[in-house]
């Protein structure tokens, strides 16, 4: 044997790429079968609480695949590698690279010295000079709100959006359900619970949204009327019989009597229109708002980290209902205005200027939402799947956060 | 990344958007934008 051993000829070569993605595929997939079998016996035992269930995408090979892996956790591993620092030397000719292969424009940027940036972290997040994206001034004009290509453009009919031909998805998937308004809230005498100070403050699904007689509410109890989870706060002086009263009144309120959905255009000569923009990786990562609007509240939806690359816009359906997002709803002169920017595997972090409490891709948000969808099951209803903030006392005037046309709203960041 | 708008407009916008896009546009739908231009009225 030590003789075959020292005379055959050894050939070294690598273990083809697609192998090794289809081993590691396989290996995810078997973990996660038996963690989601633990999982099952651990729920059936009692000891552990039900969590969100994890929708698997239909689709192509490529997309099942891709659904076995742990993207919200890679996504969170890119994002801390990408903010090491890198060698003084190396910073020039790594980001002339990365302009290279992804087409960035280098003249355009704030900082020109390539040596300030630490890491691609914060070359990725870079700004430009002013004046490099002159804001139309056409006081009509419906401005892009980043730099980009635009994907699809169309009107909403029937509540449902087309992410490409023959491919949709519902606008309540998207968006998240009804809410009720500040006005409702106070034409009933209401006291919205709003906690937010002058730059934004983070409301989670199972705070406090309400108060009436004394008796707080929660946003789900408001929407599905379960009044025996609300929540005694303070001695009770009016009856149970005007309580009941004023929660008939709330639920006939939110239940959008005429039986159109939420958000259907008010006025009957207008129509619901969504555009989708998409970001290369080489583009300018901040987010400018289109138009001037008030934002009046934000929905973050913890969903999962695909790509949004066009290749998988096209192949996964629902990936904007499958994606983590931040669902920002307004109004502005023509009436419903949202704003939705959609993470991905790469850039999983949203950032808002104006709200410094909003965590995307964190595994605290995480949990949380899966806390919220065990207590949600608990109480025998289904989970909304978002945390709501409102931005009311930002501009009590305005009842929300303005934003002119051409200002920065925020962006995306790695990992 | 990506960023989707939803909005309420009057239905006539949609033509306006329309020609607006039609002169710039380049390769269909997946038309280069950059952030600050025009793109309806």
């Amino acid at each position: 044997a030590g003789k075959a051993w020292r005379n055959t000829k050894i050939e070294w070569r690598p273990i083809p790429i697609g192998l090794g993605i289809a081993f590691l595929g396989l290996l995810q997939l078997y973990r996660n079968q038996r963690d989601a079998e633990r999982l099952r016996k651990e729920e059936l035992e009692g000891d552990n609480p039900p969590r969100r269930k994890r929708i698997r995408p239909s689709g192509p090979w490529q997309v099942q695949v891709m659904s076995t892996l742990p993207l919200k956790a890679l996504s969170r591993l890119w994002g801390r590698f990408n903010e090491l620092d890198l060698p003084g030397p190396l910073r020039i000719p790594g980001f002339k690279l990365y302009a290279w292969i992804f087409g960035a424009n280098l003249d355009e940027m704030a900082e020109p010295d390539l040596r300030t940036y630490p890491n691609l972290a914060s070359f990725f997040y870079r700004e430009l000079k002013p004046g490099a994206r002159p804001i139309d001034q056409d006081p009509n004009a419906i401005v892009s709100p980043s730099d980009g290509k635009v994907l699809s453009f169309g009107m909403i009919e029937r509540g449902e959006v087309e992410q490409v031909k023959g491919m949709t998805y519902s606008l309540e998937a998207l968006l998240g359900g009804a809410s009720p308004s500040r006005e409702a809230l106070e034409s009933h005498g209401i006291e919205a619970a709003d906690s937010l100070e002058s730059h934004g403050s983070s409301m989670a699904m199972d705070e406090e949204f309400a108060r009436v007689n004394g008796i707080s509410y929660t946003l789900p109890h408001l929407l599905s009327g379960s009044k025996d989870q609300a929540k005694k706060k303070t001695a009770m002086d009016a009856s149970t019989a005007s309580q009941e009263g004023t929660e008939a009144k709330v639920k006939a309120d939110l239940a959008l009597g005429d039986g159109r959905p939420w958000y259907a255009p008010k006025a009957s000569h207008n129509a619901l229109y969504y555009c989708v923009i998409y970001l290369a990786p080489g583009d300018y990562h901040r987010f400018h708002s289109p138009i001037s609007w008030v934002v009046e509240s934000r929905r973050h939806f913890a969903g999962e980290l695909y790509s949004v690359s066009p290749y998988l816009q096209r192949t996964l359906p629902g990936l904007f209902v499958l994606n983590e997002r931040v669902v920002l709803l307004g109004r502005w002169r023509w009436g419903f205005f949202s704003y939705i920017p959609v993470g991905a595997t790469n850039v999983g972090s949203v950032k808002l200027n104006f709200d410094a409490e909003l965590r995307t891709n964190s595994l605290t948000t995480d949990t949380e939402a899966d806390k919220a969808a065990a207590e949600a099951a608990k109480r025998g209803e289904a989970y909304s799947g978002f945390a709501e903030a409102t931005y009311y006392k930002a501009s009590p005037a305005l009842r929300g956060h303005p934003l002119q046309r051409g200002e920065e709203m925020g962006g995306f960041q790695l990992g | 990344s990506t960023v989707v708008l939803v909005f309420e407009a009057p239905m006539g916008v949609r033509k306006s958007f329309d020609e607006g896009w039609g002169s710039g546009r380049e390769g269909g739908w997946k038309w280069k934008i950059d952030n600050g231009q025009t793109w309806g009225s």
